[in-house]
Order: structure tokens, then C-alpha cells, then sequence
């Protein structure tokens, strides 16, 4: 994993007090190697070594701290600095629109969130199924949510997502949180890119969360990019961190967005949502 | 003489650097990157060549020769087991959630359906939400029969019941469509095990998310440990994804990607093509 890759690039400097400036660009280049086979993009590996290296130079390690601890302590602290503050979503007078590829986690994670808000604050919860492209789509979020008091709307028959939404906010738009789930979609779909577009202007979303599966490699950041660029993109979530993925691809869409990380998915049942937490977050990738 | 050093090292960092950002594996890259240092350095570099083009094109080489590595034809195969009288002809979908296996499974049983053949479809995954409507709903437009059951019901008991059903009817084709899961759920790969156990598939596919990174690799190797498939699909190449998780998986398992998944249409299935890829990668 990327820690066997952080350490394996720190077990150079045991021993050493100080590196010369060839030894830092060294450790500098091997730790940008552990960092892409951990599926960070190019960008964001140079810019987390780049600090490395000027902070190596700035810094002097506490005393009793060897150089290679204090090097890993510098790699943690850039990931955290770069995953960025947490964010608290209040349960009042929210719309959140659902965004991501095909796949992702969208619908599973739709039903997660209505149950995390009605049962932790007791607040009036609906969603809207949106998503006209899937076969079942409405009947998997209505089966999700079988066993709860979430009202789920969706017109089966109709493939206007648009005016599904319309209709759904007239009918549940008084609950205290709406969450809109809506089609999986790549930007290179002009067609989906527009159907988003009217989306977007019809839900008047307060919150737009993009749903990134914790597999995804480089894709992740130009894929980010398209969903800020269409609707804003206010926070992230990062699902199926329950198999061997870790997602590092999804660093890459926060750096991309500039939103935070604000729950991650652990599971396919709708118990299985955690708020994100980034010293779990970061250990878990540095496996 | 091609020498080895510094020209050659930052001429090699290069082509890794697009080869990483393609979401070609690391362990894959190392591997093929060690062989063309091997074929390259001490060899003669022809009067007036560039440098940079003949280590591209040897990678190119390296690159194709393992996407066509033990590589076979899906229609075909199908075709001549149909032929060969080997009928039904069971094929089974598996791999972690949400790659695209029903999606493909529909898709397969309409270009066969397309061609003339009976198929049948298992929808065993009894699991998720929604999963029994979605291929029934596909069965439905495709004009093919589903075997499904309730929802929580035997996935392997479903797949036995699509496959007396396609003997007792003389059909092609089953194709069994089962549930995403996570490699490190042991007692859901050991479900899996069961299914194959009672289908006994001729063929088992193992459907990629092309999206995937380095994890793309983990699937596979697991999936190929406990199951054994004979071929991989790959699924959303008409993404932003560059496709390298193709490589990774071939060079992690020495099984072929066969098919590549392009769209959502039951048209957007294609025959796997190396160059292709390839090409879609050094763009
Ligand atoms: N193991 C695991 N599986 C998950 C998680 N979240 C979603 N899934 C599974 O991933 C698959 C896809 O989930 P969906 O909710 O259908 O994804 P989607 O984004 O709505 O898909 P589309 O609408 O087709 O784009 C399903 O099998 C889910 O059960 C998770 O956190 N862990
Ligand atoms: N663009 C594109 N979308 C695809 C492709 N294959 C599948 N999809 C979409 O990906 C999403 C998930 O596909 P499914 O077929 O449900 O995936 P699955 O592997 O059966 O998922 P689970 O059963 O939940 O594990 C759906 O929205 C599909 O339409 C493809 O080749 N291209
Ligand atoms: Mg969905
Ligand atoms: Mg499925």
C-alpha cells in the first residue's frame, strides 16, 4: 500500500540527520511514485512532494524525532491540509442534488442519507428519484427505503427527469431535507450533461454532492471538474470504502471542486454511512 | 547503440508518467518497463532514427502482445460450442459492485439474440434493491426470458433453475447475471463459489469498472483466485477513463479483456480491440 511506498522511500534516511538537496529530490521523486500508485493524479503528487521537499529544507525535526518520522509526520499533515476542513450539513431546509458516473453509489447512497438524517435528528426527510436512463431505478430506491417512514417519490413512466423533479418538489418539497437522485452520467454525454442542466435549474439544490467510488483512478479529477463546472459541486462523498479500494482518486475530485469530503459509504446497506473523518480516512489509504 | 543513462532514464519517465495517468497499474508498468530496457539498451539505433520513437513503439509492442496474450473470440466461442451441439451454452457475469454486469448482460443476450440464438437469463442477484427489476425490465425489452425468484431467494438455486429451464426449452444460451461484491467479503466470494459449483459455466466473465485505478488489479487477482474466468469485460470505455486498467488486469491474471463495454444501448458492446486501446491511450 502507499505506506509500504512512504516508508520504503523514508528507509533511505535512517541514520541521517540531515539530507543534501540531491537526497531530498530523491525522496521527493520515490515518494511521488507511492503517491500515483495510489492513484493520486500527477498534479497533485507533485504539488504534495513539492512541499515536502520545501519543508524538509525549512524544517528542522523536533528533538528526539527522526528524520524519518519527521517526514512522515510532513506527508500526513500535507494530506490533511489538502482534504481540508469538515464540513456540518444541518438537516433544515435542504435540497441535495445527487450527482456522479454510472455506478458510483448514488441511488444506495440517496437512501443512506435520508435514514442518517430522520433517525439522528428526527427531521422530515423525502426523496426524488430523477434517474429516467436505469431500468428500476425508482423501484431500487423504493426498495431501499422500504422499511422507512422516508417518503420516496418517482414516476416510473416518465422520461422527463426535469419534471420529475417539478412535480416532486411540489408534492415533498415541505420536508426539512429533499435529497434528488439522478442518472449516473459522464460529461463526454451531451445529452446527459444537458438533462443535468435542467435539472440543476428546476431543484434550486442548497447542497450538490458529487458521489465518487473509492476504485476510480485518474479519471476522478477531470470527472470532478465536469460536475463543478455544471451545478457547483459542495461536497463529496466517497463510496465502497468497505472493499480494497482506498480512494485516492477521490483526492483528486476535492482538489478539483474544492469541496470537502462529508461522508463516506461502507457498505450496500443503508446503515453502512459514516461521517468522513480524515485521520480514518488518510490512515486507511496509507493502508 | 542505445546506452543507458540519464537521456534514456528521463525518455522512459516520460512514457510512464502517461502510462500511470492512462490508469495502467504500477506492478504492470514496472514489469513491462524492466523487459524494454532489456531489448533496448545495447541494441543498434538506426542512422537518423529518434530515440523517443523506437522506445514508444517497443513499448506500443510490449503493450499489444499483452492485450492479445491468450486473447479469444466471444462470438465465436459462443458459436461453436451452439454448433458443437454443447448447449446450453452457461455463461456467468462476476465482479465487484456496480462495473456494469447486468448492463452487459443484457447487451450480450441481445447481440446473440441478434444472431439468431435463444438465450435465457438467471437473474441471480436476489441481493440488492432493484436488481430483479432492472434485468427483468431488460429481459423485457430485448424479448428474452428471465428465471428470477423473490427478492433474498438462492442465488445459486436460480441459476440451477435458469439452466433445467434452458435445457428443458432447447435454448443457446444462459447467461447468469449475479451480485457486485467486494473481494474481501469472504462468505460473499464463497456464495459466488457455490453458484459456479451448481451452474458449472462454460464460460465466467469478469466485468471491470474501466474507471478503476490501481484497485482494478485486487478485483481481478481475487477474482481469478477463487473463481477462475476466462475472459474480462470492460465496462464505460466511452468515459473519461483511459482504459489501462485493460493491462493491469491482463498482466495480473494472463486472462484477455474480450469485450468492451461503450455505452449505456444494447448496442454498445464491442468485440475488445488491443489497438483501440491503445490508441485511446497515447492520445
Ligand atoms: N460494498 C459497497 N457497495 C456499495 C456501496 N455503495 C453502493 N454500493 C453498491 O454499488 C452498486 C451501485 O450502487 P448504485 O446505488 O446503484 O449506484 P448508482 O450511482 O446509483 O448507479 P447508476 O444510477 O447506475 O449510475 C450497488 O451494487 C450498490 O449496492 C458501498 O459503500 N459499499
Ligand atoms: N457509459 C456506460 N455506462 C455503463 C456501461 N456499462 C454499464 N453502465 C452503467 O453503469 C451503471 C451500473 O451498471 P450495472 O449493469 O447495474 O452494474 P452491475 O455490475 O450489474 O452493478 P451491481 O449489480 O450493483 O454490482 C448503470 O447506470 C449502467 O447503465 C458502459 O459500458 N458505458
Ligand atoms: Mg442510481
Ligand atoms: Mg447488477
Amino acid at each position: 500500500g502507499l505506506k509500504a511506498g512512504i516508508f520504503g522511500a523514508l528507509s533511505r534516511l535512517k541514520g541521517k540527520r540531515k539530507l543534501d538537496e540531491a537526497e531530498i529530490k530523491e525522496l521527493a521523486k520515490s515518494i511521488r511514485r507511492a503517491l500515483l500508485e495510489a492513484d493520486f493524479n500527477v498534479r497533485q503528487s507533485k504539488e504534495i512532494t513539492a512541499r515536502l521537499e520545501e519543508r524538509m529544507v525549512e524544517e528542522e525535526p523536533l528533538p528526539g524525532v527522526t528524520l524519518q518520522t519527521h517526514a512522515m509526520n510532513i506527508i500526513y499533515t500535507e494530506l490533511v491540509r489538502l482534504l481540508g476542513p469538515p464540513k456540518e450539513i444541518r438537516p433544515h431546509n435542504q435540497t441535495i442534488l445527487m450527482v456522479g458516473l454510472y455506478g458510483q453509489g448514488k441511488t444506495t447512497t440517496t437512501a443512506k442519507l435520508a435514514e442518517w438524517w430522520r433517525r439522528r435528528h428526527g427531521v422530515k426527510v423525502a426523496v426524488i428519484e430523477a434517474d429516467v436512463q436505469r431500468p428500476g431505478a425508482y423501484a431500487q430506491l423504493q426498495q431501499l427505503l422500504a422499511d422507512s417512514p422516508v417518503e420516496v417519490y418517482g414516476e416510473p413512466e416518465n422520461n422527463n427527469a426535469e419534471e420529475i423533479v417539478r412535480n416532486g418538489l411540489a408534492q415533498v418539497g415541505n420536508a426539512d431535507v429533499v435529497i434528488v437522485d439522478t442518472a449516473g452520467r459522464d460529461r463526454l454525454d451531451d445529452e446527459l450533461q444537458a438533462e443535468l442542466e435542467r435539472i440543476h435549474k428546476v431543484a434550486n439544490a442548497t447542497e450538490r454532492f458529487l458521489v465518487i467510488d473509492a476504485q476510480v483512478g485518474q479519471a476522478a479529477g477531470p470527472v470532478a471538474a465536469g460536475f463543478h463546472e455544471l451545478v457547483g459541486i459542495s461536497g463529496v462523498i466517497v463510496t465502497k470504502l468497505d472493499g480494497t479500494a482506498r480512494g485516492g482518486g477521490a483526492l483528486s475530485a476535492v482538489a478539483t471542486t474544492g469541496a470537502p469530503i462529508v461522508f463516506i459509504g461502507e457498505g450496500e446497506k443503508v446503515a453502512d454511512l459514516e461521517k468522513f473523518e480524515s485521520d480514518r480516512f488518510i490512515s486507511r489509504l496509507l493502508g | 547503440i542505445i546506452k543507458d543513462g540519464p537521456v534514456f532514464d528521463e525518455l522512459l519517465e516520460e512514457l510512464e508518467l502517461v502510462m500511470l495517468e492512462a490508469d495502467m497499474g504500477s506492478r504492470a508498468l514496472a514489469a513491462v518497463l524492466v523487459a524494454l530496457r532489456s531489448e533496448l539498451i545495447g541494441s543498434r539505433l538506426r542512422r537518423g532514427a529518434d530515440l523517443t520513437r523506437v522506445i514508444e513503439a517497443s513499448l506500443k509492442r510490449a503493450l499489444r502482445s499483452l492485450l492479445s496474450a491468450g486473447y479469444w473470440d466471444f462470438n465465436a466461442t459462443i458459436d461453436q460450442m451452439v454448433d458443437a451441439g454443447d448447449t446450453p451454452v452457461i455463461v456467468m457475469m462476476v465482479g465487484v459492485n456496480g462495473t456494469g454486469k447486468t448492463t452487459t448482460t443484457a447487451k450480450i443476450a441481445h447481440r446473440l439474440k441478434e444472431e439468431g440464438k435463444t438465450v435465457i437469463l438467471a437473474a441471480a442477484d436476489t441481493f440488492r434493491a432493484g436488481a430483479i427489476d432492472q434485468l427483468e425490465t431488460h429481459a423485457e425489452r430485448i424479448g428474452v426470458r428471465c428465471v428470477s425468484s423473490e427478492r433474498g431467494g438462492d442465488s445459486a438455486a436460480i441459476a440451477r433453475d435458469a439452466v433445467e429451464s434452458a435445457k428443458a426449452r432447447g435454448a443457446d444460451v444462459v447467461i447468469i447475471d449475479t451480485a457486485g461484491r467486494m473481494t474481501n467479503k469472504i462468505n460473499l466470494m464463497n456464495e459466488l463459489q457455490k453458484v459456479h459449483r451448481v451452474a458449472q459455466p462454460h464460460l465466467v466473465l469478469f466485468v471491470g469498472d474501466a474507471l478503476a485505478g490501481n484497485d482494478a488489479v485486487e478485483q481481478a487477482v481475487e477474482f481469478q483466485r477463487t473463481l477462475k474466468f476466462d475472459g474480462a469485460v470492460l465496462c464505460k470505455l466511452d468515459t473519461d477513463a483511459k482504459g489501462g486498467a485493460a493491462l493491469s488486469i491482463a498482466h495480473a491474471t494472463g486472462r484477455p479483456i474480450v469485450l468492451a463495454g461503450v455505452g449505456q444501448g444494447y448496442d454498445d458492446l464491442q468485440q475488445f480491440d488491443p489497438d483501440w486501446l491503445l490508441q485511446m491511450m497515447f492520445e
